[in-house]
């Protein structure tokens, strides 16, 4: 039923929001902007077998077969597979104000690996 | 260091505890090394902890929000200058210094000639992994009032020049590059930029302000340099999605 099939499709690896707020961990003192940020993170099955979309590698595609046959051996994992830089405006232990650029801080998309 | 706060407030550790089911001292000490973590990933050695006095330069504050994109966002039109591409290009830190003010001083030159003025910038917080590719310095000036212009014969212009002082001064000996040099107006109170790159100079501006009241933290001499520590890419100016 269509109700089924989409809950399904919500179980597949995907990327889900995750807001970092730099308050909530105590950070907001130090970090000057952003106050935080939206940082996504990955999760979700890699159902056998990978759809293409799900951006998968040929070992995990393998991984998939033999783990259809084996069921010791570890499923493909729902990972990030393109990030983002965010910069950021803090203050460093020596009280000096840096502005510096981060990279791998935003989960631009997810696949099966 | 026992005594700071870790990654998650309190309310945020009890609820974590309760999820693990591990004791309170091994929680904890996941999350401290959690936060080294991430801290070291940061490029920090400690957690920082400002003192409450630490004032943020607004150009440094209005250079993050034209990278990010927030000032195109907000309508930019607050912000005065233009963003440094050109050193931005090259840098993926941007280190801002206010001198140092125990250190200031006034070095009369023996040829009577106008008073140089003389700013100590302490550079040593820069990692050494961090080359520095470009520095600019820069001095807030006031407007002079109308009557002395008229007096002087200088037509309303006055000549700024930047030097770097090469040796440390002794009696009478000054041994100085010139760094950079402009011809500003007088009527206007605005920033002045020098590029500094070939190194840097301090001067001692305190004699301008004769009162360094409370506008003083926000309008002293600041050094900005420009560097890069070969880990990821440079702040050129993200347009926001």
């Amino acid at each position: 039923s269509p109700k089924q099939r989409g809950r399904k499709r919500n179980r597949s690896c995907r990327r889900h929001s995750l807001y970092v707020d730099f308050s909530d961990v105590g950070w907001n003192d130090w970090i000057v902007a952003p106050p935080g940020y939206q940082a996504y993170y990955c999760h979700g099955d890699c159902p056998f077998p990978l759809a293409d979309h799900l951006n998968s590698t040929n070992h995990a595609i393998v991984q998939t077969l033999v783990n259809s046959v084996n069921s010791n051996i570890p499923k493909a994992c729902c990972v990030p597979t393109e990030l983002s830089a965010i910069s950021m405006l803090y203050l460093d232990e020596h009280d000096k104000v840096v502005l510096k650029n981060y990279q791998e801080m935003v989960v631009e998309g997810c696949g099966c690996r | 260091e026992n005594n700071h706060a870790s990654l998650i407030p309190e309310e945020g550790k009890k609820k974590v505890l309760g999820l693990q089911g591990r004791s309170a001292t091994q929680s904890h000490e996941l999350l401290r090394d959690f936060e080294a973590t991430l801290l070291h990933m940061f490029g920090l050695k400690r957690r920082p902890r400002p003192s409450r006095s630490t004032a943020v330069p607004q150009y440094l504050l209005d250079l993050y929000r034209l990278q990010s994109g927030e000032a195109e966002e907000a309508g930019g039109q607050d912000i005065a200058f233009e963003y440094p591409e050109r050193a931005a290009s090259r840098a993926n830190t941007v280190r801002g210094f206010h001198h140092e003010e125990h250190m200031e001083m006034i070095y009369a030159p023996d040829d009577g000639e106008l008073t140089p003025l003389r700013f100590l910038f302490n550079l040593s917080s820069i990692p050494e992994d961090e080359l520095l590719s470009s520095a600019e310095l820069r001095l807030y000036r006031h407007q002079v009032n109308e009557d002395n212009v008229t007096l002087s014969a200088d037509h309303g212009l006055h000549r700024i020049n930047v030097y770097e002082v090469l040796k440390p001064p002794r009696q009478g000996q000054l041994i100085t590059q010139l760094l950079d040099t402009r011809l500003v107006r007088h009527n206007a109170s605005r920033w002045e930029s020098f590029d500094v790159s070939p190194a840097v100079s301090a001067l001692d501006s305190r004699s301008l302000h004769q009162e360094p009241g409370e506008d003083w933290e926000q309008l002293r001499p600041l050094l900005v340099t420009f560097g890069h520590d070969g880990k990821g890419h440079p702040l050129t100016r993200r347009s926001k999605r």
